[in-house]
Formats: C-alpha cells, structure tokens, sequence
C-alpha cells in the first residue's frame, strides 16, 4: 500500500468498504435471526421487527431491476440440447417442480428457463372447483386473507399496507371503482358498491419452483389496468414479514372491475427474479421498462364506446403470467 | 412474484383457508 500509486489505493478502498460493510451487516442480521431462534425456543413471542428507513432505502438502491432484466436476458440464451436436461433438472432438485403436471414432461422441449418457466400444465392436473364463487388464480402458499379493516391490507401477519397506495387514487371520471377521497376510509367505503358488504383480500406467494401462470379467480369483468412500475425486490414470506408496504414498493399490475357481489380486484406483483407480468387480453402492458419516474402508474381503460362491458373473464380462465427478467 | 385479491361481498362470505397453506390453481378459496 506504502508504494501503490495513490490512485490504485483509492481504487481498492471503495471495494474494500464494501465488502467489510456487507459483511458486518449480513453478520449482523445473522446474530439477530439466532437470538429470535432462542426466544422462540424459550416460548417468548417475538415482536416483529419491521426494517427501518434506512434499511428499506439501502434495499430499495440495488439495483433490482436490472438485475431482473440481465437475469431475463440471460434466461432467453437458447441452450444446446445436450446442456437443457441437466440444467432444468438442477433447477427442479433445487426448487421441487413436478414435471409429472406439464403439458409437456420432455426437458428437451424448453428451448431455454424462460420457456421451462413459462410451461404449462396438463389441463386435468388442476380441475376448476364449480361448488366455490372464488377460487385460487395459481398455485402458490397462502401468506394472509380475511376482511379489510380501516383501508390497511395485511400483507403477512402484523404487517399491512396501505389500501389507497396499493390501488391508487384515480383520475378517470368514467371508472367508479377509484375516487380521489379525503379520507381512506371514505376510500374503502366508495369501493364497496353495495349496502352491507365488506371488502376482502388474499395474498398468495408464488415460489420460484410454482406454475406461474394465473387464472381467473371468479366470473367477473375487467374494466380497468393500472399498471405501476416499481421496485423488483423479493417477496419471499421472510421480506414480507420485514418490509412494511412492500407491495406499495413493487412493480405491479391492478385489475379492477365487478362480480356479480360488487367491485373485484386482481394484482399480480413483480418481485427480483420476475420481473416481467403478462396480460394476454392487454397488449399494451409493457413492464418492468429500462426507465420509469418514480411513483407513476399508467391507466387503461378496456370500457370503450363499442364495448361497454369491459374484458369478460370466466372463472378459471387463463388470464396471464409471470416472466423471468 | 405475489397475486392479491381485493373485493367486495356480504359479510357472510367465507375463506376455506389457514394461513401459511398450500394452494394450487382450481382450489377453492372461499364463498358464501
């Protein structure tokens, strides 16, 4: 260091900080998770800790979405034919996919992860329940569900966000379903349509090795997209349970429109490693775009002068998926 | 990657779920 040109020094120093202070940090987190496991051990409830400012904006500074995007990239390189078993049989090992379900089991199909990503299932590894008005749009855990209270969603439990940021306020005259509100809970009660209703949420978490495509959960209409570009950061239950309003955070895409009980609502949210959504009726989507300013949203409206329903979509009906990168 | 549902029903709607649970496409989630 004594005869190193200065400039070489000063090159060194930043990836030195780096590392030691990444280092300290994840140690950090490390020494916390294992006093939480003996408390847990001893019984005592832990309190959540949910990060603080300055943990959500480190978070929030990598650089995720490019990230998602050179991991998409890297996921759209055509392998040989010799090299596709081996890889997609790591990647099912690793994350417990049954190729058993696909519609098609040969790993020499899938030209590359996206498309194994992307598969599709045989039609009769997933009958449609006909007794239930609502059912689950993918496969997935179920991370919280039950009433919405005073415009917070419980994202996990304990942890919530906020409805009017999920949604968005809205700008549209034709679209009942957003109003600009003073307060929130005016904004929840303009969003139940009907005298003695209630509103209700489910979160579901797609894990890495799930089909990632999603259906319609119910019979219903869409009549509106708002699509908010965002960060890219995990969702895993683990992040969910640290980051408040972390879907408030994230990329997504908010369809809206009635049921035969009211207003009904679906969102797909993007996290690190998919980044991309999908819409099959809306060509126009495009998401997780190189540049977007921050705390936009871009609206679309599917209610035209020839078609005043919206987008029909029966229960169980493909509706769109997700995308490495 | 994550899905929400919002919506509204009447108060007796209910969910045939526990948290934390396995779901797969085509499960029932709930109903009145």
């Amino acid at each position: 260091l004594h005869t190193a040109p200065v400039v070489r020094t000063f090159r060194l120093r930043p990836f030195h900080f780096l590392v030691a202070t990444g280092g300290g940090y994840a140690g950090y987190r490390q020494y916390e998770k294992y006093k939480e496991e003996q408390l847990e051990k001893m019984g005592i409830e832990i309190p959540i800790k949910l990060a603080s400012k300055w943990e959500v904006s480190l978070y929030k500074s990598v650089p995720t979405r490019l990230l998602s995007r050179a991991w998409g990239r890297l996921n759209q390189v055509e392998l040989p034919t010799w090299l596709r078993k081996p890889v997609y049989s790591l990647y099912i090992w690793t994350f417990g996919v049954n190729m058993k379900e696909a519609a098609v089991e040969d790993l020499h199909h899938y030209r590359n992860l996206s498309e194994f990503f992307r598969r599709k299932l045989k039609p009769q590894s997933r009958p449609v329940c006909c007794y239930h008005s609502v059912i689950s749009p993918s496969d997935g855990k179920i991370l919280n569900f039950g009433q919405v209270k005073n415009c917070e969603v419980e994202q996990v439990k304990g942890v919530t966000y906020s409805l009017e940021s999920f949604l968005g306020p809205c700008t549209s005259t034709e679209d009942v379903q957003f109003s600009q509100t003073s307060s929130c809970n005016s904004f929840q009660n303009q969003l139940v349509t009907k005298e003695g209703n209630e509103l209700y949420h489910c979160v579901i978490y797609l894990a890495p090795g799930d089909y990632h495509c999603f259906h319609s959960p119910t019979d219903w209409r869409v009549s509106h997209r708002r699509h908010f570009p965002g960060s890219l950061m995990s969702v895993n239950p683990g992040v969910a349970r640290w980051i408040k309003e972390l879907f408030c955070h994230n990329e997504r895409v908010v369809l809206t429109g009635d049921w035969k009980h009211g207003f009904f609502s679906l969102t797909a949210v993007g996290a690190t490693n998919v980044g991309s959504i999908r819409i099959y009726f809306d060509r126009d989507l495009h998401t997780n775009s190189p540049c977007y300013s921050k705390g936009s949203y871009n609206d679309f409206s599917f209610i035209t002068n020839n078609n005043k329903e919206g987008i029909p979509m029966r229960k169980g009906e493909h509706l769109g998926e997700f995308n490495l990168g | 990657s994550t899905i929400v549902l919002i919506f509204e029903a009447p108060k007796d709607f209910n969910f045939h779920l526990k948290p934390g649970q396995k779901i797969r496409f085509g499960e029932a989630l709930g109903s009145l």
